[in-house]
């Protein structure tokens, strides 16, 4: 607040440089003053990623079900009116900064809202994500997704992590054991994730952590995304028998969850190993339970 | 064990195909939702009666800690929100030592955190965003989250004791820039209001020790100049005076700067202000308290 009101002031307002900055001992994060976006991380060694996220949705496809090329999109079939998802507009201002996190905001008073987070000590980005309600006023179902752009040259290629059996090697419009023919761009191109999705090159490796399963993919080079939540409006025939539309209090409903972005060197064992441990500590979080205390003095205790 | 049973017999339940990818009808979802967090509320008792074993430490004694369970992801929990202090039992079931954010919903206000040993540990009160506050199922007067580190030992549980301070000083400490120094200036200052509140008021020495501490922080930073600035501003009402300020400032060009003879100077009134005090009311006491500024 004292920094919203500093910035308010024009006395004071040259203290505020047009790039934002979040940091900590491992990485600090860039924000464009003026276009609100992420664009770099630079870490310790020198090197820089650029790096931003950006939120889009996939318009539905819509159709009789009758056959394939006619098939809606549903609760088992994610079946996109398209290949190109519509951006949905976010801009990053300074949240809370302190002796523990520093924090980026950012709220389109809408469906999307986001808080990038890096925490003092710790060595990696937290996205605090909250999607919804999806709005069907225009009778297009939608599904949600994030992408986490970067420069790294991945060819293609990115790792998921196989229902948490174990990382395998996956290719855009290629499986490893016959030659494929995909109808479906994107969808076809899409694998689940239970806890983690990586792209790397020579250079870095990029891995997203996830708080529960999603579908992801790297469908543009550099860039991971991954499905957050999805609102439909009709059935897909295979089962159900009706729309994946769910509500809370007659609104869409709202989703919250969190990505943890881990960045090391591919070649770098001691990070691998930490990166398999950061798996488990973000999937096995430490359970938290709450007392009131009102009988029992800081003393006593 | 029948307590137990429950949760597994719903996990059970939840292996079908329909509840892991959600392609079950809206109405099984529902039914989903109340088994799992039935089991869940009912299993919670299991923990429960094992953490107030553990510290009560006497069977014989009726239960000191009732725990909760705060549905954290939607940064809501009844028993914080209310209470003026409050344990919070953090417990890691990995077999390795980690490092995790705790985030505690809480209303506005000044909060200190004690870990298990009684130090008081470095935290952040964060305000929950908006779109959060605006979830249609959250009913919640939180506004805010207390933010700390927890180190937690493998296989093991840590308390941590939260109590909400009425006064709190230390605003305006902006920490955007030259994070390291800026931590560490502010566990001095934690340090300092844990000394403080040892005692029934402040004298000089601690004061001074306290430039002193300062002193050496900033003395290892090139970019702020060797002699650190001390400037006092506080106001003298006679024996009910308000406030003592130290103001630690990094830029000499933005305030005053005062040489030593000056500084003795301002030791000396400090040292008569506080003299004064201790012979004043409790209440008297009670308003002095130093503001530190970065």
């Amino acid at each position: 607040d004292e920094m919203r009101m500093l910035a308010d002031d024009p006395g004071v307002v040259d203290h505020f440089p047009e790039t934002l900055f979040v940091q900590n001992k491992h990485m600090k994060l860039e924000v464009n003053g003026t276009s609100g976006q992420i664009i770099l991380i630079s870490q310790p060694d020198g090197t820089d990623i650029k790096y931003n996220i950006k939120f889009y949705y996939y318009p539905a496809c819509v159709g009789d079900n009758w056959i394939a090329e006619r098939r809606s999109s549903g609760a088992y079939i994610f079946r996109p009116n398209g290949t190109n998802p519509t951006e949905v507009p976010t801009s990053y201002v300074k949240g809370a900064s302190g002796p523990v996190v520093d924090e980026l905001r950012s709220d389109n008073n809408d469906s999307v809202a986001n808080t990038v987070r890096v925490y003092k000590d710790l060595n990696f980005i937290e996205n605090d994500w909250v999607v919804g309600p999806i709005d069907i006023s225009d009778d297009v179902g939608k599904e949600f997704i994030v992408r986490y752009i970067t420069d790294i040259v991945n060819n293609g290629e990115f790792y998921t992590d196989s229902n948490g059996r174990q990382m395998l090697k996956r290719k855009l419009f290629q499986r490893p054991q016959w030659n494929v023919s995909l109808a479906e761009p994107v969808s076809g191109n899409y694998y689940p994730v239970v806890n983690k999705i990586t792209i790397e090159d020579d250079k870095a490796k990029i891995a997203v952590l996830t708080d529960r399963s999603e579908g992801g993919s790297a469908l543009t080079e550099g860039q991971v995304e991954l499905m957050l939540h999805r609102r439909l409006l009709h059935d897909d025939a295979f089962g159900v028998g009706e729309a994946l539309n769910e509500t809370e209090y007659g609104k869409g409903m709202v989703v919250r969850g969190r990505h943890r972005i881990f960045l090391s060197k591919p070649d770098s064992k001691s990070s691998h190993i930490e990166e398999k441990k950061l798996v488990l500590q973000f999937d096995l979080q430490p359970q938290v339970f709450i007392s009131d205390a009102k009988d029992l003095s800081l003393n006593d205790w | 064990m029948f307590v137990l049973n429950e949760l597994k017999g719903a996990m059970g339940i939840m292996q079908h195909h329909d509840a892991i990818t959600g392609t079950e009808k809206q109405h099984v979802t529902h039914d989903y939702v109340r088994l799992l967090d039935a089991a869940i509320e009912d299993a919670i008792t299991i923990a429960r009666q094992a953490f107030n074993k553990m510290i009560q430490g006497d069977a014989l004694k009726p239960p000191i800690l009732s725990y909760d369970r705060c549905r954290l992801n939607e940064s809501s929990c009844h028993t914080s929100e209310q209470s003026q202090q409050f344990v919070v039992t953090v417990y890691n079931h990995l077999a390795w030592q980690v490092n995790e954010p705790i985030r505690i919903p809480v209303l506005d206000g000044n909060y200190a955190v004690y870990a298990p040993n009684g130090d008081l540990i470095v935290s952040q009160l964060v305000d929950i965003p908006e779109a959060v506050k605006r979830l249609p199922s959250r009913k919640s007067s939180a506004t805010h989250e207390i933010v700390f580190i927890a180190h937690l030992h493998p296989l093991s549980y840590k308390n941590f004791y939260v109590t909400k301070k009425h006064k709190i000083t230390k605003r305006n400490i902006d920490l955007s820039e030259n994070k390291k120094r800026k931590n560490e200036f502010y566990n001095d200052i934690n340090d300092y209001w844990k000394k403080m509140n040892e005692k029934s008021f402040i004298d000089l020495k601690a004061i001074e020790d306290n430039i002193g501490s300062f002193n050496n922080v900033y003395k290892d930073d090139v970019k702020v100049p060797e002699e650190p600035i001390f400037i006092k501003n506080g106001g003298d009402s006679g024996r009910d005076f308000k406030d003592f300020n130290i103001d630690v400032m990094k830029d000499s060009k933005s305030s005053y700067n005062p040489d030593t003879e000056q500084l003795e100077e301002i030791i000396k009134e400090a040292r008569r202000l506080i003299e004064d005090a201790k012979h004043t009311s409790a209440r008297g006491r009670a308003a002095v308290f130093p503001k530190l500024n970065d």
